[in-house]
């Protein structure tokens, strides 16, 4: 997280490290499972990517309850059964984070309690949530001025309408041909370093339903050209919402 | 002299009948049929020389020490003692005859030839049982109770309760083991309502099936040898009922009506060398046994259509109230029913009835319940509300409410009798500290 600020315990418990090829964020949904995005577990660009998906479960270590890498740490690993990535997502594909997004079903439920609670997914029927300026919050242990976070962070992003994200993306496509589809989002701002970064991947980006009173994951950290340096591309959660309650209520 | 053969009928015949009997001559006949029989005779043909007194031929008759006559003559002739058509019967079974002729026949010189007589005699059966027919005083048959004549013959027998002794005529009381089987009847002292016999030694059973009971009612009068300040010491009636005393009675006052709860009962009488009471008498009836009035071993107990008596064979239903189970020892019973039995009692016991006890209510995963009735307990009616661990996990009841009920089935049941508890779900989305922007 650039340009960020150090969370507190109970600003964000649903955030959760993971550490699968690196370190990655998630977000505890219910209390058995975790949203992320797809990479964290299948890197695009790594060439032995023939591993199955028990045995990555198997490797997976996903932490949950602190503000602090080291505390984390001592609270131990929970355990995951089972890894559901999304069919559209394509490793081989480098410049497309279509479909970037994956659940991970936790071998035991966790308890709630001040530190560990999950986050609400969006109504289908909200309109607003991706509206430009529509301003989020993306907590995470990535990258800070170069260096791994060991707390955790946070910053807050306004959403951006799709054609600012496209044209500032035309203009950088000379160097990176990216694909953006209709199942993203980009946030942040082109100016100012606030950003999030690598080692952020698979948090969420949140929002607060003033209706409701909850906050509500919006989009999952996905991919940017450099940090800072502009939008940041965040997988729309809206967009896969029948997918993700398919997998969780036939649990 | 001639003995008559013992044969039931025959005849005699003067000397040379049916010629002229010889002069001077003397003959005898001794007739004996049977015991049990009388000799009975008549003369068929009769023709001796008349004489007054019979002086000169006759015949004389004896029987039974007795002279039964002298007879001569003839026929239609007023001279002499023609027996005509005359029955002579003995009292015994003898009959001595004897023929005398004089020294001539002749009647003014002219001899008559008299042909003499021809006499049959028959056994005649003796009814011995007739008093009158005894020859002698001394030698009634004397049957002491009954006496049953038979040709050529008697015997003798004797009431009910005494037993005819060795000699065939006496009687003598014999009620030492006597049996009453039916299911109702008298029984009484012998000679009731006469003074009893002295040493008595008399044993009366009475015996029904199983499952009866006997009682005995005394009836009037009563009277047994007794002493003022000893109790029963001549005389006893002692019953007993499966070999248990019920009691021992003497004097005059009747023990009245005895319910005896048993099948078997034995009347014992015992008496002495003397007294002259009249004794006693008994009218036996037997009733189904009775077992005990059922009584409930508490308030939730109840008897199905409560009878005012229960007798053999008939049996009970016992079951709760809602809300309890049946309970013998610490075994729970799905029904109980009890029999009365032969000997009074029950085949079982009555159950009692125990609350039932839902045990402890299953906990709700990330929640907690709390009893909403006091005292705090699992038993029938408790009632208890789940609760999640709020703010993180919401209660989702459907529309069956939080509260639960122990139910009578032994579950703890929702209001719509489902037993199966909420649900704590994760709420998302409401962090206790949420990020939180001061500076603007």
């Amino acid at each position: 997280i650039l340009g960020g600020k150090s969370a507190r315990r109970g600003n964000f418990p649903w955030q959760a490290l993971t550490a699968i090829h690196g370190r990655g964020g998630g977000a505890l949904l219910g209390d058995r499972w975790i949203l992320t995005a797809a990479h964290t577990i299948f890197p695009k660009g790594v060439e032995d990517n023939n591993a199955n998906l028990e045995q990555l479960a198997e490797k997976a270590d996903i932490f949950l309850g602190h503000t602090k890498v080291e505390e984390l740490h001592k609270l131990g690993n929970h355990p995951v059964r089972r890894i559901f990535i999304h069919p559209d997502y394509k490793p081989k594909d480098e410049y497309n984070f279509d479909g970037d997004i994956a659940l991970l079903e936790l071998k035991h439920p966790v308890t709630l309690g001040p530190t560990v609670q999950p986050i609400c997914l969006p109504d289908t029927n909200n309109t607003t949530l991706y509206m430009d300026g529509h301003v989020g919050y993306v907590s995470g242990f990535g990258v800070e001025k170069n260096f791994i976070s060991n707390e955790l962070k946070y910053v807050s992003l306004p959403a951006i309408a799709r054609e600012k994200c496209q044209h500032w993306l035309d203009s950088k496509k000379r160097d990176l041909p990216m694909v953006f589809s209709e199942n993203m989002f980009c946030a942040g701002f082109l100016k100012i370093k606030r950003d999030t970064c690598q080692g952020d991947s698979g948090s969420v980006f949140t929002v607060l339903d003033m209706e409701s009173g909850h906050w509500v994951a919006t989009g999952i950290v996905s991919w940017g050209i450099g940090c800072a340096e502009g939008y940041g591309f965040y997988t729309k959660i809206i967009n896969y919402l029948d997918w993700i309650k398919g997998i969780i209520r036939e649990d | 002299s001639t003995p008559v053969p013992r044969k039931l009928f025959g005849e005699i015949r003067s000397p040379g009948y049916p010629k002229p009997y010889p002069n001077n001559n003397i003959s005898t006949w001794d007739i004996h049929v049977p015991k049990g029989y009388v000799v009975k005779l008549t003369f068929r043909f009769f023709d001796l020389e008349p004489s007054e007194s019979c002086f000169y031929d006759y015949v004389k008759i004896n029987a039974d020490k007795k002279n039964l006559g002298r007879y001569c003559g003839q026929l239609g002739l007023t001279i002499g003692n023609h027996p005509g058509r005359k029955e002579f019967v003995s009292k015994k079974n003898r009959m001595h005859l004897e023929f005398h002729s004089d020294f001539s026949n002749e009647d003014n010189g002219t001899v008559i030839p008299y042909r003499g007589f021809l006499a049959y005699y028959q056994a005649v059966d003796l009814d011995e049982c007739d008093p009158s027919n005894a020859a002698e005083e001394d030698e009634k048959p004397e049957c002491q109770h009954f006496c049953h004549n038979y040709v050529g013959g008697y015997f003798c027998s004797c009431r009910t309760g005494y037993q005819l002794q060795s000699d065939h005529h006496s009687c003598k009381v014999e009620c030492s083991s006597e049996l009453f089987t039916e299911a109702s009847g008298y029984l009484s002292s012998p000679e009731y309502p006469q003074p009893y016999p002295e040493y008595l030694r008399c044993n009366y059973s009475i015996r029904l099936p199983k499952g009866l009971s006997v009682n005995l009612k005394f009836l009037e009068p009563f009277e047994i040898d007794d002493h003022q300040q000893v109790h029963c010491p001549y005389d006893q009636l002692k019953i007993q009922a499966r070999g248990r005393e019920i009691g021992e009675f003497c004097g005059k006052e009747s023990p009245g009506s005895i319910e005896t709860n048993s099948n078997e009962v034995d009347i014992l009488f015992l008496t002495d060398e003397s007294g002259f009471s009249r004794g006693w008498k008994i009218r036996y009836t037997s009733e189904k046994i009775r077992c005990p009035q059922p009584v409930p071993r508490d308030q939730f107990t109840i008897i199905r259509d409560l009878q005012p008596v229960y007798q053999f064979q008939d049996y009970l239903i016992v079951s709760c109230e809602t809300g309890y189970n049946l309970m013998e020892g610490n075994q729970k019973l799905q029904s109980f029913t009890a029999v009365c039995q032969a000997d009074g009692t029950w085949h079982k016991s009555m159950p009692r009835c125990e609350i039932v006890n839902c045990g402890n209510p299953t906990n709700l995963t990330n929640g907690a319940f709390s009893y909403i009735n006091t005292p705090e307990n699992n038993t029938y009616q408790s009632v208890i509300t789940y609760r999640c661990n709020e703010p993180y996990y919401r209660i989702v009841t459907g529309t069956r409410g939080d509260r639960f009920t122990c139910s009578a089935e032994g579950t703890w049941v929702d209001q719509d009798g489902r037993v199966r508890i909420p649900v704590c779900l994760p709420v998302c989305g409401k962090p206790i500290n949420p990020v939180t922007e001061v500076q603007r």
